[in-house]
């Protein structure tokens, strides 16, 4: 949105932070890096629209290269386990049919748990996930106790040596206090069962989110102890830019993001490429 | 809350002598800052600031015994203004069966809010037909059936190889037959950046022939909320919005942008995930909410 070789003044400034705030980064992240960036057209004699930017892509890479983590899964003598969670259609079960028909790629086998066990027709839609990944679904009935579904699910990969258990949860907001209690029992049941597990707590973020994803990635974290992000739907024009402060505040590994509906739009989170289509 | 510090603010200026330009601009600093953080539109949060501005200079502020009061109630007033100043009805009057289409992107809760319309028409007298219009998405079709089954409203049998304009063809007939007046239509989500699937929209439209075209969006939407709302705007014309997720933390500032972008009215909130859990927008109650 800025011409090559156009020089510093306040408009372009005004510009940049309106792109920083636009991309959803949020006003204190922005104000500071705009601070920063500031000093450094004082310091180094900054003087083109393409010398901020470029200021501005390194200082936000300093940010999220450090969380640029990809999902390790380990062969281990036991399952491994990732729990799926977040508020509600984010992305979490299409994310799974995702993440399952990846590791199937990779030769390892899987197992789908079917912990939404509340929301209208969320067992079928796992189902037919499982289905597209060749991998297959433990299930109970709907209105049965997620964490009883966790439980078989583990039982099942331990008894069967499958290597790697992915269980999805029901949408949730933050702010329901039950339904956190509900996530943590899950969580219990699955250390219990498993000892080391769950080996990934898989935060999923909506880019489309504004300023409220931070107040789910605090309340989930505290809760519950998140150990990834994976942030979906960024084949829209939403940028994401509130993972930048998620980051500076609890430096979670951004594992994946989504970029379609289809079972192969997924994809290993890159720092760089991230902070070009930003800036 | 925002109110609070402004009064806070004022209280300090007032010790001070009298109130300036300067003063002005710099507790609408805090303002501009407070929205934003609300996830209200960069650009309309900048044409609030001035249009708040004009007034501030004025008499009303400026001469006044009690200015930070003043401030307040014209920033509020300033926002109420631009969420349309009272709650938007349901326009349902066309010839029976009456068509609504639920549009949006993906995951704002569509599926969910047809079921929930279908309630509170009900309550209403009306006799609500539901279409499940979704082939796309895994389990969608069977989603809507369940949740038409927990109220015992009809819903059409969508057969999952059926395109959703001859759905919408053959559940007008199907409502005609059953003597229904209210078709509740839900579309798959959708990329406004899709083309294909836009133009998909606007066939569904041109089939549905709605009364109502309702953006279903999530309160906790972001910046990006303007240029979705735009782009549906353009493509299908929206009559109306419904903001769901509002029983969670999310300020909604996404409903201030998307009416001063688009003029859509307001119509509907949803507060839960129950299917009683929704209700008419009340623009003091989300003002009160933003200010907060
Ligand atoms: N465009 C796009 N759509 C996505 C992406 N990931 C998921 N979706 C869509 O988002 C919608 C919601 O996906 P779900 O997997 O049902 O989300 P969820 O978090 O499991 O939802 P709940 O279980 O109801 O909380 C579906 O229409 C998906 O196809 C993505 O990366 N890009
Ligand atoms: N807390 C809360 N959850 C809601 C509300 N409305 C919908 N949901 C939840 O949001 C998630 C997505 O709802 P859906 O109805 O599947 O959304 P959709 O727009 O039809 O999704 P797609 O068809 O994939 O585009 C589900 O978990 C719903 O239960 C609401 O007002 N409050
Ligand atoms: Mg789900
Ligand atoms: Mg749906």
């Amino acid at each position: 949105l800025l011409p090559k070789g156009r020089q510093v003044d306040a408009a372009l400034l005004e510009e940049l932070e309106e792109a920083l705030v636009t991309s959803d980064l949020g006003v204190k992240t922005a104000v500071e890096l705009m601070t920063g960036l500031g000093a450094a057209v004082k310091r180094e004699g900054l003087e083109s629209a393409e010398d901020l930017k470029a200021y501005l892509r390194r200082a936000i890479l300093e940010i999220l290269q450090p969380v640029e983590k990809p999902l390790e899964v380990p062969r281990l003598d036991r399952p491994w386990v990732l729990l799926a969670l977040g508020v509600n259609g984010t992305g979490k079960t299409t994310t799974i049919g995702k993440i399952a028909l990846r590791l199937r790629q990779q030769g390892r086998s899987v197992l789908l748990a079917a912990a939404d066990t509340f929301r209208a027709a969320a067992i079928q839609q796992l189902e037919i996930w499982g289905q597209r990944a060749g991998v297959e679904v433990i299930k109970h009935q709907e209105g049965a106790d997620p964490s009883a579904v966790a439980f078989d699910a583990i039982k099942a990969a331990q008894s069967r040596g499958v290597e790697v258990v992915i269980i999805d949860t029901a949408g949730r907001l933050h702010t329901r206090v039950n339904l956190m209690e509900e996530l943590k029992k899950v969580k219990r049941i699955v250390a219990r069962e498993q000892p080391g597990a769950p080996d990934e707590v898989l935060l999923v973020l909506d880019a489309t989110t504004g300023q409220n994803a931070l107040a789910q990635a605090k309340t989930f974290h505290e809760a519950i102890g998140i150990t990834g992000l994976c942030l979906t739907k960024l084949d829209g024009t939403a940028k994401g830019g509130i993972v930048i402060a998620i980051s500076r505040e609890f430096g979670i590994p951004i594992r994946l993001i989504g970029v379609g509906e289809q079972i192969e739009d997924l994809q290993t989170f890159r720092a760089e490429e991230f902070v070009r289509a930003l800036i | 809350s925002l109110t609070e510090k402004l009064t806070e603010t004022f209280k300090k200026l007032r010790g001070q002598g009298r109130i300036t330009e300067r003063n002005i601009d710099d507790t609408l600093k805090e303002v501009r800052a407070h929205f934003l953080e609300a996830d209200v539109n960069y650009k309309v949060t900048k044409d609030f600031i001035v249009a708040v501005k004009a007034r501030a200079l004025g008499a009303e502020v400026m001469q006044s015994l009690n200015p930070g009061q003043q401030f307040v109630k014209i920033v509020h007033q300033e926002m109420v203004r631009l969420l349309g100043e009272e709650a938007a009805p349901l326009n349902l009057a066309a010839a029976p069966p009456a068509a609504v289409m639920l549009v949006g992107l993906q995951g704002s809760g569509k599926t969910t809010t047809a079921g929930k319309l279908a309630l509170y028409l009900r309550k209403q007298g009306r006799s609500p037909y539901l279409v499940p219009a979704d082939v796309q998405r895994p389990a969608a079709i069977d989603q809507l059936k369940i949740l038409a089954g927990q109220i015992q409203v009809p819903v059409f049998d969508t057969r999952p190889e059926q395109n959703p304009v001859e759905i919408c063809r053959e559940a007008r007939q199907a409502a005609r037959v059953q003597g229904l007046d209210t078709m509740l239509i839900d579309t798959a989500g959708r990329l406004h950046v899709d083309a294909p699937l836009m133009e998909e929209l606007k066939r569904i439209k041109a089939e549905a022939k709605p009364v109502e075209v309702l953006l279903v969006a999530d309160a906790m939407t972001g910046q990006d909320a303007v240029t979705v709302a735009e782009a549906f705007h353009q493509a299908v014309g929206l009559t109306g919005l419904i903001l769901t997720k509002l029983d969670g933390d999310a300020r909604g500032g996404a409903a201030l942008s998307i009416k001063s972008v688009t003029g859509t009215p307001i119509k509907l909130v949803g507060l839960g995930e129950k299917l009683e859990a929704i209700e008419p927008f009340y623009p003091e109650r989300m003002a009160s909410r933003i200010l907060d």
